[in-house]
């Protein structure tokens, strides 16, 4: 559907349109605040969309629910890449990340990344020292 | 910046690169121009060149819609979600949801559609891709992998530039800012309007 601009969208495809934003990954919503060792059903869709951008490397036969180390992992990498504070739980902030929009191409590929997760972080770059007198 | 495993690019040797639409989408000149200022966007940092060829089959990049399963093992998801995807060099593949509400020209921050996508912040993405670049946490940079609905974001950033012309190299006309380094044509429009104002 393309739209030369904003005014001419039918008025008819409003309500339409809100109820299908749900549609997409707007599940995730329900999450808020679960962390390692919780079950919550619903969770296995949430590591089907980390195995899907790459965060999760090797596709299990059969994601369960449960909030495992992989899931963990995989959220840690994930808040590091989008500059989220890096909690490893499902916090309101990444939780609103998870939900917008985006590419389809995935952030890991073949387990290497050179977005933030991939780089050096302060502590194991050589730093100058200084001491003050 | 990053780029794919392999850092693959188009050879020295295929800098001109064409690109054609899938005739099935039937899209309007409106829809068409928006990709050509996206194209542009690259050529002016880099030394590639962009031309839009009638010929599907044998374009080096090819642009599509498509939606839900479409044949590549990457389904799209209907409104919102993904919204494209491009592969890296040299496939040219270019895959768009055509579920998603594009909007293709006019202020789309005013939208009253909250599902509203702007096409020209997507395609300068995705050709980012296709040109080797992958995704980067810079959150400026066109290659940040999410965008919110009726945003557009269409200008390279300086981590886009670094890393685009560390696979090619510079244009050396190239002053730094992608809006206004586009081809010569639409500086001479540009002076034109100056002059008649």
């Amino acid at each position: 559907r393309f739209f030369p601009n904003i005014s001419p969208i039918p008025p008819s495809l409003v309500p339409n349109v809100t109820a299908s934003v749900s549609a997409a990954w707007d599940a995730f919503q329900k999450f808020g605040n679960c962390h390692a060792g919780d079950k919550v059903e619903g969770l296995a869709k949430l590591k089907k969309y980390f195995n899907y951008f790459g965060y999760i490397p090797n596709l299990p036969s059969n994601f369960t629910d449960d909030f495992d180390d992989d899931l963990q992992s995989a959220l840690r990498t994930y808040q590091k890449n989008f500059n989220l504070n890096v909690t490893g739980e499902l916090d309101q902030p990444t939780i609103q990340h998870l939900v917008k929009p985006r590419c389809g191409n995935p952030d890991i590929v073949n387990g290497t990344t050179t977005m933030n997760s991939g780089k050096p972080t302060s502590s194991n770059t050589s730093n100058l020292h200084t001491v003050a007198h | 910046y990053s780029t794919f495993p392999g850092t693959p690019v188009w050879p020295p040797n295929r800098l001109d690169l064409t690109y054609a639409f899938l005739p099935e989408n039937n899209l309007s000149d409106e829809a068409k121009a928006v990709f050509l200022r996206a194209f542009q966007r690259w050529s002016a940092a880099t030394p590639l060149n962009f031309s839009e060829t009638t010929s599907f089959y044998t374009a080096d990049i090819k642009i599509g819609f498509f939606s839900g399963d479409h044949g590549d093992g990457e389904p799209f998801d209907g409104v919102l979600g993904t919204l494209a995807h491009a592969f890296s060099p040299p496939s040219g593949r270019f895959h768009l949801d055509a579920d998603e509400n594009w909007v293709i020209a006019g202020d789309i921050s005013t939208s009253s559609v909250t599902t509203a996508v702007d096409l020209e912040s997507v395609a300068v993405h995705e050709i980012g891709h296709l040109l080797g670049l992958g995704h980067s946490s810079v959150e400026e940079a066109i290659m940040f992998p999410t965008i919110s609905s009726r945003t557009k974001k269409v200008e390279l950033a300086s981590d886009d530039v670094l890393g685009i012309q560390s696979l090619y190299g510079a244009n050396p006309s190239y002053n730094g800012s992608s809006g206004s380094s586009t081809p010569s044509t639409q500086a001479r429009e540009t002076s034109a309007a100056g002059d008649h104002h």
